[in-house]
């Protein structure tokens, strides 16, 4: 079972902390903050107050053993560069580190951390994907530059049937599955929920389908909007 | 043509306001801090040095005549309250505002806000998602009883093409990508990679290749494993 370390609670911490906890991950929480390793230890597998550039207090709780370990300590950028290059030192497969700013970041990289995050960078991009596409329902990431992406289905393409859309080798994109908002009887009531549903090529897209597609970024934002 | 303005040039501001002004949207950047201002000027087609939450500064600049304000103050809580509520009832359609915490979530929600931003938090909930699904791929999105999974290619489909197989008529199922992995020359030396692939009706499935399907359980349960 996988299991990372999350080094520094404030907020950015605490949110990975506890997202990947609920998804079956188990996650040692650590932080010099009593407090804020009480707070959290109901949610973790184990909370651990302890000043991460001490090896002897990472060694004593394994974190040597972890397959990711998260370093999000934020203003203290001296004892986040150094937990990271201790976590490295032990031998830590994948060291994630929580940035500032892009100096920062570039620093971070240098000795040697594996993925560097920048949260206020990352969701203002990702909100002004939002603002600049408003048919965008939602996106997330896939590797290698792939995105799965959801759409309102533009007006050019009702009516039209899926094969002929030729998505594949008209954008290079995969249409995943449609979600169809559709009448159901329900005690004599008529409702609406919306149903997912594998595509066929001979299916018609209709008005207020939302599309749910996989493409590179350059292929997505080729898309028709409108 | 969409007309963004965003008020508050921290970290998370310029990435909002530079993002949406290299997807062709209009943007207005406004802050107090004359320094920030000049920074941006370049980069949007407006850039403002003013005090949000005089209105009579905000209607000069026709801020009232924007799609979507983004209020991105952050620790000066009670000027990003108030910028909030004059936008509203100058009209702004959309008031997106960044939030420290829950706490102050729920107070924007309260006075108006359309929409609330808490950056640590998304990018937190982002990674974790990441971190736990290696293959970066959400299978709660797919909801409604879908799944997405990832396979060996069977003995039975190497050597055919994408179009022969009719997975979607003949399983139900939609094949999203293909992890192939490929030769690269670098610097002399040749080595492999994984590269991930949007299918295309006249591909042909290679041994080794990992198919990446979505469909419902009962539908996936159908596919050849051999
Ligand atoms: N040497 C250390 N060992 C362990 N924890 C530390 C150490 N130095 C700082 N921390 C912890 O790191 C945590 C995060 O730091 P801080 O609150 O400055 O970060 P931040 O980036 O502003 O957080 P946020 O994610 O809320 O934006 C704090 O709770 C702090 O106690
Ligand atoms: N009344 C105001 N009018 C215009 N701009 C303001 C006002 N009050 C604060 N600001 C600006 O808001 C900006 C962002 O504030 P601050 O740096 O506190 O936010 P932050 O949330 O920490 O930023 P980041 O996005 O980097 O995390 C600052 O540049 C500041 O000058």
């Amino acid at each position: 079972m996988r299991k990372v370390a999350v080094i520094g609670l404030g907020r950015f911490g605490v949110s990975v902390a506890k997202r990947l906890a609920a998804s079956g991950v188990q996650v040692i929480a650590m932080d010099r903050n009593g407090q804020l390793v009480n707070e959290i230890k109901d949610d973790v597998d184990l909370a651990v107050r302890a000043d991460s550039t001490d090896q002897q207090a990472l060694l004593s709780q394994n974190i040597d053993n972890v397959d990711v370990a998260v370093v999000s300590i934020g203003e203290n950028f001296e004892a986040a560069l150094l937990t990271t290059v201790i976590l490295k030192q032990l031998g830590v497969p994948e060291v994630v580190c929580r940035a500032q700013t892009e100096f920062h970041a570039e620093i971070f990289r240098k000795i040697g951390a594996d993925r560097v995050i920048q949260p206020e960078s990352e969701s203002g991009q990702s909100l002004a994907r939002q603002l600049a596409n408003p048919q965008l329902v939602d996106f997330i990431r896939l590797a290698d530059g792939f995105t799965l992406l959801e759409f309102h289905a533009p007006a050019s393409f009702c009516g039209k049937s899926i094969l002929s859309l030729a998505l594949r080798s008209k954008y290079d994109v995969n249409l995943v599955v449609i979600r169809r908002a559709v009448e159901v009887q329900q005690s004599g009531q008529s409702r609406s929920i919306v149903k997912t549903v594998v595509p066929k090529p001979d299916d018609v897209i209709e008005p207020d389908d939302i599309l749910v597609v996989v493409g590179s970024d350059t292929a997505l934002s080729k898309l028709p909007r409108e």
